[in-house]
């Protein structure tokens, strides 16, 4: 039952684990001189973490990373990240932002950021947000990802309780769906951007999260941001609000863009898509392309920005 | 797989501080199950709380005697849980 080719893919479902990562093999066999697929690690469970690279060519480019799905139970996310992959792959000659982006930059795309949680999601809870990893002494389950990170880690804004949605872990990057990141990100060396994609209460955040102290490239990221918003509404008429995580939503310590940030990686943003006060986590399916579409505006805003201002 | 039937998403918009301090110390309850889809952030701000049926009287007989206005934001999440697994049939048909 599964398509044959990403023509037939149905990007306005949403789709299982199996289905987006035979997705993701059509899409490297359908354009090998652009996409390639790594393993940068293994889960908990030990399923494959996947990540897609755009590339032209060259060796270690600079490079514009964009994760969806850290939060299983956030699917317009991962339904997202595969409308993107088929996006870069369509528009990469013709569209000039892309166009340009890749002909000196490389894209790198993990749709599924957290697999157990996502497959979990599918088969036995809709409502799991965390890892799946298992705790000596408690039996809750499962650390939230985007409190894993060593960015304050540990601080106010998230909890010591594993059986909390936004329990840190015990230690930074005890996650293997984190550490593969950080392992990546370290061994690369040359991300100039790097997007982490949420759902859902249409803002456009910016670091940092652990602490009031602004980032000193708050104004550039803030005109960034706003530039990105108008963009995004502009489709739609969907309203965002930008700013830093601590003044915008709440104090968050561990999160993935402080921890990018304070590596070096400017612009670092993270995405909370659609919708406000309807749906949540239950986005109907319809509402895919749409949120995608807009989300893909914003983000060419930021990739514009990256491939005019190197660093 | 666990099924979510009779459980609603209420949405509750703090107005005062006493009533952010109070939705606040919700999420301490751990006997109600509650699930903040969004949690407190501020006065204004929407609070997103999916509530399973069993403490959905307590705590809406709470919420009322504290004098804490809210709405209903899903109804039944089982019933939209259904329509997507609905959906996604229907798209692997396709």
């Amino acid at each position: 039952g599964l398509p044959l080719s990403t023509s037939t893919f149905d990007y306005s479902s949403y789709h299982t684990l199996d289905e987006i990562y035979n997705f993701m093999d059509l899409l490297v066999a359908e354009n090998p001189n652009l996409v390639s697929k790594l393993e940068i690690g293994r889960s908990t469970e030990n399923r494959p973490l996947y990540v897609l690279k755009f590339s032209k060519g060259g060796s270690n480019r600079p490079a514009f990373w964009i994760d969806t799905g850290i939060h299983s139970r956030e699917w317009v996310t991962q339904a997202s990240g595969v409308w993107f992959a088929k996006k870069i792959v369509q528009d990469h000659e013709n569209d000039q932002v892309l166009a340009s982006l890749l002909d000196t930059m490389d894209i790198f795309l993990e749709i599924v950021t957290n697999p157990d949680g996502f497959a979990f999601t599918h088969t036995k809870n809709r409502m799991w947000r965390k890892t799946r990893s298992k705790h000596s002494g408690s039996i809750c389950v499962g650390v939230d990802p985007n409190r894993n990170w060593d960015a304050g880690f540990g601080g106010s804004g998230a909890s010591s309780n594993p059986c909390s949605e936004t329990y840190h872990g015990p230690y930074a990057n005890s996650e293997p769906e984190v550490k593969a990141i950080v392992d990546f990100v370290k061994s690369h060396g040359n991300i100039k951007a790097f997007v982490s994609i949420h759902s859902y209460s249409q803002l456009l955040l910016y670091p940092y999260g652990y602490t009031r102290t602004p980032v000193p490239d708050q104004k550039e990221l803030h005109e960034i941001s706003e530039k990105a918003v108008a963009a995004l509404t502009s489709l739609y008429g969907t309203q965002y609000k930008y700013g830093s995580i601590i003044t915008t939503i709440y104090q968050a310590s561990g999160g993935t863009i402080d921890w990018t940030y304070d590596q070096g990686i400017k612009y670092s943003f993270t995405f909370e898509l659609r919708d406000t006060g309807r749906y949540g986590f239950l986005l109907p399916a319809k509402q895919i392309i749409p949120a995608a579409e807009e989300t893909w505006l914003a983000l060419q805003v930021i990739m514009q920005h990256t491939l005019d201002n190197p660093y | 797989t666990e099924t979510f039937v009779g459980h609603q998403v209420l949405r509750i918009i703090p107005t005062s501080d006493e009533e952010l301090q109070k939705v606040q110390e919700l999420q301490d309850l751990e006997d109600l199950q509650l699930d903040f889809w969004l949690e407190p952030r501020g006065l204004g701000l929407p609070v997103d709380v999916r509530v399973p049926f069993p403490s959905l009287q307590p705590l809406k007989v709470h919420l009322e005697a504290n004098g804490i206005s809210y709405s209903i934001m899903i109804e039944d999440v089982q019933e939209l849980l259904e329509q997507e697994q609905t959906e996604m049939l229907r798209s692997s048909r396709r």
